[in-house]
């Protein structure tokens, strides 16, 4: 159903084509190895962050990957809404500063849809409307340690993650 | 509508029986390695039926996923949402999974009423919630989407068109 | 040449024990799934962290598999030791305290070969003898912005990163 | 033996003549992402002759190792080590790749007299600086060894035995 595959990927391209630039101030978008007969090919991102040239995604550097990738998850994410999302640590190759864009963006967004958002980085934090601590009792039994309401960005003090 | 609370017992890494409630917005989750964050997700994979064991880290089938703190022989989610209308309506989706002689028994419940797995995912549909949808990012699935084949990248797209 | 590959396996084997239980306070080993015909099965590993069961690689958390795939990687380093080692964002998925630990055993062994480390998290920065920043002019082109000679612990103000 | 200095030009991000000082003992890098951080471990390998060019992420072969910022048709990296011996001798090892009527040369040389990649590698050995070793870690092999198969995992040992 080649027709269905086509609306369903210009859909998808247009967001993440919007996301990416929202992200990096530059341009990106989505690009099929056979436009003629998509299923003949395979599907490749081309990103053109602010300044720089045109690249494929194979040359790209591993936060500028990770930034491609999620700028598509975002798009799938646009295409089918959910009532909920959950992120499992998407920020682990990120510069401090791209978390930060991926936060902002986050925020904005869930002002209409609940995020549940797993990180290892404090500028993820800082933005977020409560945290949940997860720590370990002895012998690896998780205990859910406190919800902590944050005003944006004065928390950070009482928590025990060095991050912050 | 929105997760408004978890109810996780003796599941994986969650010993006894856990209540974590959630809000509206942006919760961000943090601790250290192996506290169990990832098995917070897990869970509610595990009780809308989302994804297999193994995907949930268990090599085992749905062994693996009863805590191994307790002598109990059983595991068992709750995930109970807000439909977000004016008075706050509430609706459940658990799951129990048991020890029995000839292997193990897994037992899905809508408000606490009994259903199939096939049921209880015909409801999660009517609220935009299935199965292949990106709603629920596991940790590598970004990486993954980076270094799999630009095949198995458009495969996606055909899977959710 | 199954005594070679055993005479190797034992002292990685060896060298993976130390490491692992110098970086999280357990227990781990090598285990090879056929030990009488090690080419018939693979390499898998086993960790108990402290006061936790046993667990084998596949159960594990996304940090305490990095820490098990980490210290096999200084395992090989201790088995076949060189000049210089050079690590590239090997913390990613570690918590704030796992990097201090890792941070910290190189420091230890840069005392006797050089390392060379690039990271995004502040904790591996703080034992670092110095940093070197990279960043870009317009257009992507790389720049070399400066080498700051550190005192544990007290250069982190000057750095540009919010990570510190 | 450490490495004391290494000079990049027109290679991947370095637009031009790049010279970065190295001294003994814990060197940490940092940057924002994309800044140029990998490329210094890419020009490593690619002076020592340790990696093909498509693990240093070039798809078309050394064409792609070229600064695409300059009109310039060649790449050129030295690596210089001190020996640590009392006297502080250097040796070094550098590349240069040449677009040619053909399609491209690569020119190895050691103490700036050239040597065929074998002659490097063969003289690299003496020092235990070797192609399959697990001297340089790139960014994401942490994660594969925890990815592979555990085939894969015992092969690696196989390689180092
Ligand atoms: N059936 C079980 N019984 C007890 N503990 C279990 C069980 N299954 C998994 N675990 C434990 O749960 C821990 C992993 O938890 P989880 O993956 O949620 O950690 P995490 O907080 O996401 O860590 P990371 O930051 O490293 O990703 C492991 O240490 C594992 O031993
Ligand atoms: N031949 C080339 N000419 C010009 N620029 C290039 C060339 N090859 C690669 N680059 C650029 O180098 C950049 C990648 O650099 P590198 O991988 O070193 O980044 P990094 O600092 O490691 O980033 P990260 O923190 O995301 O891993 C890419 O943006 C890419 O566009
Ligand atoms: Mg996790
Ligand atoms: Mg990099």
């Amino acid at each position: 159903k080649k027709e269905t595959f086509l609306k369903a990927f210009h859909e998808v391209n247009r967001h993440f084509s919007e996301i990416f630039t929202e992200l990096t101030d530059g341009v990106g978008k989505l690009v099929l190895e056979n436009p003629e007969n998509p299923f003949l090919g395979g599907l490749t991102v081309e990103g053109q962050q602010k300044d720089k040239k045109k690249q494929k995604l194979a040359g790209m550097s591993g936060g500028e990957k990770t930034l491609m990738a999620l700028s598509l998850v975002f798009a799938f994410q646009r295409y089918m809404p959910s009532p909920f999302y959950a992120l499992d640590e998407v920020d682990a190759a990120l510069d401090g500063f791209n978390v930060e864009r991926i936060s902002k963006m986050i925020a904005t967004q869930s002002k209409l849809t609940q995020f549940v958002v797993i990180s290892q980085r404090s500028q993820m934090f800082d933005r977020a409307d409560r945290m949940i601590g997860v720590t370990q009792m002895g012998k690896g039994i998780t205990k859910i340690s406190g919800i902590k309401l944050q005003n944006s960005e004065n928390s950070a003090e009482n928590n025990q993650n060095p991050d912050k | 509508m929105h997760i408004k609370r978890l109810e996780i017992d003796n599941f994986k890494s969650f010993a006894n029986k856990t209540e974590i409630p959630f809000l509206e917005g942006f919760t961000a989750i943090g601790g250290i390695n192996g506290s169990g964050k990832s098995n917070i997700i897990d869970s509610i994979l595990f009780a809308l039926g989302l994804a297999s064991a193994r995907t949930m880290r268990s090599e085992k089938g749905v062994a693996d996923l009863i805590s191994t703190h307790n002598q109990r022989n059983e595991a068992y989610v709750k995930v109970v949402f807000d439909l977000d209308d004016e008075i706050g309506t509430e609706i459940s989706f658990s799951r129990r999974v048991k020890k029995t002689p000839s292997g193990y028994s897994s037992t899905y419940a809508i408000n606490d009423k009994i259903q199939t797995q096939t049921q209880v995912h015909s409801e999660l549909e009517k609220y935009q919630i299935t199965p292949n949808g990106y709603n629920i990012i596991m940790q590598g699935d970004v990486v993954e989407l980076v270094n799999c084949s630009s095949i198995e990248r458009r495969k996606r797209i055909d899977d959710i068109a």
